[in-house]
C-alpha cells in the first residue's frame, strides 16, 4: 500500500454560535468525510466550542459553501495538509 | 540500522527501540526495560523503568503515543528519561525525586499505531487491529479501557476514529498496560498520560459530571502545574475535569486508574492550540518538552510529598 498523501487537504475552525449551527456541523459529517481534530468526533461538537476538522481537497469547496451560505465563521488553519507534514521535519540532522 | 536518534527530532519506532537499548546500556544502574506485552503486529511493548534497581518504592507510571498521530507525546517520554538520567546527581529536584521514587515510562504505547502513522498514513490514531464484521481496522486504545465503557453510543462504530473496541480491554495494548499497572498498583501513587493537543492539564472524569472526592487536591496541582509550566515561554495551558474542560469521554485510561485506586491521574493535552495540531514542528519539540517537564516534576515532588 502506497503511504497517503495530503495534497491540498484542508483544516477548517468553525466556531458555532448556537445549537443550529451546531447541527450544520454533524449533518456536513454525514455527507462529507471529515477528520475531526477536536473535538474527537462529531457527537462532542456543541454551540460556541471550537471545532477543527480535516477535509479532503475534493470536498473542502463544498464545505466552504456550506458555511458561507449558513453566515458561520470560519477560518483555514491549514491549505495544505501535505505541505504542513512536510515542514513539520524542520530541524536537521545533527 | 536505524539510524542517529535525536532528542530535537521525531523518531521512528526502530529509533526509539534502538534509543531504549542505548539508555539500559549508558545507565544500567538506573534505567531497566521491562516487557509487558506485544501487538496484535507482534511488535513488543516496552516499559522503561527509572530508578534504583530491585527497590520498591513510590512510583509514577507515565505513558506516551496512545494515540498514533500526537507525534509529540513521544518525544516527550524520550526527553524525560533523557533529563532524568542526564540531571540526576545535578539538579537537586531531580536527584530527590529519583533517589525516593521510580518512575515507569511507556515510550510509545501505540507501536503500530505509531508505526502506521510513520509508514503509510500520517493522520493515524487507532492501533492496527482488525475488526470483526467490518472492513475498518483499528480500535482507539483511549476509548478501550473498562471506565464507563458503554455509555457513549458513538463509540459503537468500527469505522469511527473514537471506536471503542469489540469489548473493555479487548485491544492487546490495553491489556498488558493494565495487567502492568494492576500488578503494581501497591507502588504507583501517580498515573500520567500524553496527548497532543489544545494545551490542557486534564484529571477525572471524562464519563460524568461527577467530581472526585479528591477534586481540590487535583484542581490545585494543575493550577499550580499549568502555572509553573507557563514560567518558561508563557505557553499558556486550562485546566479542569475532563467532561466539563475538553469533552465527555468514556472508556479513557485516566478515568480507569483513577477507580482502580491511583488517586492522582492526570493527562496533558500539549502543544499547540491548532496552529499545527498534530503537526508541531520539531523546532517545538524542545520547548514544548522544557516547560513539560517543569510541570511533570512540579506534579512528582507534591506526590513526594503528600502522599504515603
Amino acid at each position: 500500500i502506497a503511504p497517503v498523501r495530503f495534497d491540498r487537504e484542508k483544516v477548517f475552525r468553525v466556531k458555532p454560535q448556537d445549537e443550529k449551527q451546531a447541527d450544520i456541523i454533524k449533518d456536513l459529517a454525514k455527507t462529507n468525510e471529515l477528520d475531526f481534530w477536536y473535538p474527537s468526533a462529531t457527537h462532542h461538537v456543541a454551540a460556541n466550542m471550537t471545532v477543527d476538522f480535516r477535509v479532503s481537497e475534493k470536498e473542502s469547496q463544498a464545505i466552504q459553501s456550506a458555511l458561507d451560505q449558513n453566515n458561520m465563521h470560519y477560518e483555514i488553519l491549514i491549505h495544505d495538509l501535505q505541505e504542513e507534514i512536510e515542514k513539520q521535519f524542520d530541524v536537521k540532522e545533527d | 540500522t536505524p539510524g542517529r536518534h535525536s532528542y530535537a527530532k521525531y523518531n521512528n519506532w526502530e529509533k526509539i527501540v534502538a534509543w531504549t537499548e542505548k539508555m539500559m546500556d549508558k545507565h544500567p544502574e538506573m534505567v531497566s526495560r521491562i516487557k509487558i506485552g506485544s501487538t496484535v503486529e507482534n511488535n513488543p511493548l516496552y516499559v522503561l523503568k527509572i530508578g534504583k534497581k530491585n527497590e520498591k518504592r513510590k512510583a509514577i507510571f507515565m505513558d506516551c503515543g496512545i494515540h498514533a498521530r500526537e507525534w509529540v507525546s513521544p518525544a516527550f517520554c524520550q526527553w524525560f528519561v533523557y533529563q532524568a538520567t542526564k540531571t540526576y546527581g545535578r539538579n537537586k529536584i531531580m536527584t530527590k525525586l529519583l533517589d525516593r521514587m521510580n518512575f515507569y515510562i511507556l515510550p510509545v504505547f501505540n507501536v503500530d499505531g505509531y508505526i502506521w502513522s510513520w509508514t503509510k498514513n500520517r493522520m493515524w490514531r487507532k492501533n492496527r487491529s482488525k475488526n470483526q464484521n467490518s472492513k475498518c481496522i483499528g480500535t482507539d486504545l483511549n476509548r478501550n479501557f473498562n471506565a464507563s465503557w458503554n455509555s457513549i453510543s458513538d463509540t459503537k462504530n468500527p469505522c469511527a476514529e473514537n471506536y471503542r473496541g469489540s469489548a473493555p480491554e479487548s485491544e492487546k495494548e490495553t491489556k498488558a498496560v493494565t495487567d502492568f499497572i494492576r500488578s503494581h498498583l501497591n507502588e504507583i501513587k501517580v498515573y500520567i498520560t500524553f496527548h497532543s493537543y489544545s494545551q490542557m492539564l486534564l484529571f477525572p472524569y471524562g464519563y460524568t459530571s461527577k467530581l472526585p472526592p479528591n477534586h481540590d487536591v487535583l484542581a490545585k496541582v494543575a493550577k499550580i502545574g499549568t502555572d509553573v509550566l507557563s514560567t518558561r515561554y508563557e505557553t499558556r495551558y486550562t485546566y479542569g475535569p475532563i467532561k466539563s474542560t475538553i469533552y465527555p469521554t468514556s472508556g479513557s485510561s485516566l478515568d480507569w486508574a483513577y477507580d482502580l485506586g491511583i488517586k492522582y491521574t492526570f493527562a496533558f493535552e500539549l502543544r499547540d492550540k491548532g496552529k499545527y495540531g498534530f503537526l508541531l514542528p520539531e523546532s517545538q519539540i524542545k520547548p514544548t518538552c522544557r516547560e513539560t517537564m517543569l510541570a511533570v516534576k512540579f506534579i512528582a515532588k507534591y506526590i513526594l510529598k503528600h502522599t504515603s
